[in-house]
């Protein structure tokens, strides 16, 4: 349902985003 | 950044998308030219979330009724997963880099960045067409319930005795509650405050309006084997309370139909 899309695009987003910082932070360093 | 529609979508695609454009920036820059860390464990870890919610996304697409949900949302699946393979591609060709003994980056390194940026850009662009796909359907169910109650008023022209009556108020009352509740929920989620004001507005005046529809029925079932002045006040306000109700419902579908940033059609 609905709710379980959410949920799963959360931890994607989540997934994304720390994939996303570890990048970053490497790349300033 | 972009303007998000819901607070929903918000929550879930503002900070990547902040991230995101913080890396392009970065590489634009050219300040990217380390060895990159070892990406293999997070790239799993998305590409392990992907497949749940490709998962999802497929179960919804079997399972539902709206058939514009099962055409839109295959495409947006397949740019999530596409985008996720690219990240495997660049974490591969990254590898290769990170074997590398002087400071001037491979054309492996090259390409497995370009890889990773368009990457974590694609999952950002499928998620989002995700989301958005399950909001314009989530609209619809909102405007299924509005014409239904619509639709239904018309069934007040054939009220003529009290049992119709209390038939007629016993069916309409649940249709309202829930449009009542759904416009609720609605507005908690939009970020649009004007859009938030207006659907606030109309959905009080259905409220309002429909103790005088209820008491003109009243009056009519009273005056029903009495023709005169009486009875047409009576068939002329319930025609007024069912005309303004209809119209407003008919405004609620419009508003509910707008994006974020269709500020100007509000009024």
């Amino acid at each position: 349902n609905a709710a379980e899309m959410v949920k799963q695009a959360r931890v994607l987003g989540q997934a994304t985003s720390d994939l996303v910082n570890m990048l970053k932070l490497e790349a300033e360093t | 950044m972009p303007v998000f529609h819901t607070k929903t979508i918000q929550m879930i695609l503002e900070p990547v998308a902040e991230q995101v454009s913080t890396l392009v920036l970065i590489h634009e820059q050219g300040k990217d030219g380390n060895q990159m860390p070892d990406l293999i464990n997070p790239i799993l870890t998305v590409k392990a979330a992907v497949s749940n919610l490709v998962k999802v996304g497929k179960d919804q697409i079997k399972d539902t009724k709206d058939e514009i949900l099962k055409l839109d949302t295959p495409p947006a699946l397949e740019k999530v997963e596409t985008s996720a393979d690219m990240l495997v591609q660049a974490s591969q060709l990254l590898s290769i880099d990170q074997k590398r003994e002087t400071a001037e980056m491979t054309p492996e390194g090259m390409e497995g960045r370009k890889k990773l940026i368009a990457g974590s850009r694609g999952i950002l662009q499928g998620t989002s067409d995700l989301l958005l796909v399950f909001d314009e359907a989530e609209v619809r169910r909102i405007c299924k319930v509005c014409r239904n109650v619509r639709d239904y008023l018309n069934q007040s022209s054939i009220v003529a005795g009290m049992e119709d009556l209390v038939v007629f108020v016993k069916s309409l009352t649940p249709g309202t509650t829930t449009l009542a509740r759904m416009i609720g929920d609605r507005c908690k989620d939009l970020t649009n405050q004007n859009h938030v004001a207006a659907l606030t507005e109309e959905m009080d005046q259905v409220k309002a309006y429909i103790p005088g529809l209820i008491s003109s029925l009243k009056a009519f079932v009273q005056t029903v084997d009495k023709p005169g002045k009486a009875q047409e006040a009576a068939i002329g306000n319930r025609e007024y309370y069912t005309t303004q109700i209809s119209e407003r419902i008919t405004e609620i579908i419009r508003l509910l139909q707008l994006v974020s940033t269709d500020d100007a059609n509000t009024d």
